[in-house]
């Protein structure tokens, strides 16, 4: 079979108009990192799954997407992490929803899928479980940063004016995520 | 949100996807994210989908799981089915954001209703593509 990798890095938040030339290079070069870092396990052999996770854990791990380092804020100012995958072979599937110490939400989604009888764990249970699997943690201030802080209290100001705000899908400069 | 879907050398499908949810969520508000057939799908014998958008309609409209119904019952292709969700499905009622998508062939589509779109790929004959949009 042919091999193919395709990645998306969110949507809404910042256009490309209002964008510095600084900044879209550095979406490009952590994007292109991303898609290689994948295609280059499909091209050794790996499997979809190693593939699209080993994508996900490179914007994971920066700060300009929203997911694990760099995720927008809760309102009381934390993290509250989502993730899950799907494997087409078999419809297997796995996810976890707001866990707040793991350093790579996507990897124990794979755990959940692989490793226990569920398909989607949320909150204390799952961060219970990913402690069972010796899953690598991380306090939930290693997600910070300082633009989605930003972000949180132009939210918040919004709110103030607003309290239908929060449903209001034009409103995309927080909405998104 | 981030996602990712890919084909294999032994024809097999992934979807993933991995968010921080809203800003300011409260609640313990989930997204479609980590639900399956919402916001991540993948079935070998239609196609797979990873979504980034407004995810209370995502999960009302059962974007991903959809558009691979559509190509496993209308017999369409992946980019048609996907276009025909997120254009004249979510769109009219409101419902902003896009998907990747990747049939059992290695085919992409990305349609999206909305600006501020990053995307990558690398398509069957090798030619890596970023943007954004």
């Amino acid at each position: 079979s042919p091999i193919a990798i395709v990645i998306h890095g969110g949507a809404g938040t910042i256009n490309r108009a209002n964008m510095s030339e600084e900044r879209e290079q550095q979406y490009r070069a952590k994007l292109e990192q991303a898609i290689k870092a994948g295609h280059a396990l499909l091209a050794q052999g790996a499997s979809s799954l190693d593939a699209t996770i080993a994508a996900i854990q490179v914007m994971e791990e920066s700060e300009l997407f929203n997911a694990g380092k760099g995720a927008v804020y809760t309102y009381e100012g934390a993290h509250e992490l989502d993730a899950s995958i799907m494997w087409g072979k078999n419809r297997q599937a796995g996810a976890v929803a707001g866990v707040k110490t793991i350093k790579s939400p996507i990897a124990l989604a794979r755990a959940v899928m692989e490793k226990s009888d569920h398909v989607m764990l949320s909150g204390r249970g799952a961060e219970t479980f990913a402690e069972s699997l010796g899953f690598e943690k991380v306090p939930n201030t290693y997600f910070d940063s300082d633009a989605r802080f930003e972000q949180l209290q132009k939210a918040k100001e919004t709110l103030k004016l607003d309290k239908t705000a929060q449903s209001d899908p034009l409103l995309l400069d927080y909405k998104f995520g | 949100t981030v996602g990712a879907v890919a084909l294999d050398k032994n024809g097999n499908l992934a979807a993933a996807t991995s968010t921080g949810g809203m800003t300011a969520k409260r609640w313990g508000r989930i997204g479609d994210s980590p639900v399956i057939g919402a916001g991540t799908f993948a079935d070998n014998q239609s196609c797979a989908v990873s979504a980034t958008g407004h995810g209370e309609y995502f999960i009302r409209y059962n974007v991903a799981a959809d558009i691979c119904a559509r190509v496993a019952y209308q017999k369409v292709t992946a980019a048609q089915a996907a276009d025909e969700v997120i254009h004249n499905v979510l769109k009219p009622v409101g419902g902003t954001g896009g998907v990747i998508v990747m049939d059992n062939k290695g085919n992409i589509s990305q349609p999206f209703n909305t600006q501020g779109m990053y995307r990558a790929s690398i398509d069957t004959q090798g030619k890596l593509s970023v943007g954004i949009y």
